[in-house]
């Protein structure tokens, strides 16, 4: 998983 | 997106609105820590440095900018707006910036996910917003009358944390490898300094007397 995703929370 | 993370949000919302409200019709911060402001617009400035170019949804676009927004006005009432800086607890807002800001950033440069500016300065805003809340707690210590809205505000901001927490729990057994270390730590130990507040706010609250911190 790419670490990209880790920010979708605030 | 579940109902911890939003219930999570709108109570972060919900503290920042009670600060404006104190600010902006009583014209007063009292209470208020401009160091801990500081540190929060410092916070959303370093966390959403991808706000134009890595878009999410637009509720992640929109509260982005209203944590910008917000943040900085009420760094700007406090420092520049008269009747507010009046108010302003300078003698007793004493924390001093750098024993939080270049810890977090050395731990930022040494535990990151990726050794680029943008990484970094995302894990930095982590690290920092978990101790961000310090010069405010010690100033509330200090300040003999704690008014309402500043209980309030400081209440809602540890209500914020705690819900993210619930949130991650819900995440890690929902979806499938939603592993966030970083995160997690750093959102924990932002939550634990709440803890000793907490106390105090709800005994207050339990005994309806006025909110008075222990020296």
């Amino acid at each position: 998983k790419p670490m990209e995703s880790f920010k979708d929370e605030l | 997106m579940n109902v911890f993370r939003l219930a999570g949000d709108m109570t972060h919302l919900s503290s920042i609105l009670v600060l404006l409200l104190k600010i902006h019709t009583i014209k007063s911060c009292a209470g208020i820590s401009l160091k801990t402001q500081e540190l929060y617009a410092l916070v959303f400035i370093t966390r959403y440095l991808d706000i134009f170019d890595r878009f999410t949804s637009i509720y992640n676009f929109l509260m982005k900018l209203i944590f910008l927004g917000s943040s900085l006005s009420i760094v700007w009432y406090m420092r520049r707006h008269k009747a507010v800086h009046r108010s302003y607890d300078k003698d007793q807002d004493t924390f001093r910036y750098q024993f939080i800001v270049l810890p977090c950033l050395l731990l930022a440069l040494v535990i990151n996910h990726k050794l680029t500016f943008k990484e970094v300065m995302w894990t930095f805003s982590l690290y920092l917003e978990a101790v961000a809340i310090l010069p405010q707690l010690v100033l509330l210590q200090r300040t003999r009358n704690i008014d309402n809205l500043t209980g309030q505000y400081v209440f809602l901001l540890g209500a914020y944390r705690a819900l993210y927490l619930l949130n991650w729990v819900y995440r890690y057994f929902t979806e499938p490898g939603f592993v966030r270390w970083i995160t997690w730590i750093a959102g924990l130990v932002q939550t634990l300094l709440y803890a000793d507040f907490f106390y105090y706010y709800i005994l207050s609250w339990k005994n309806n007397v006025k909110l008075e911190l222990p020296a």
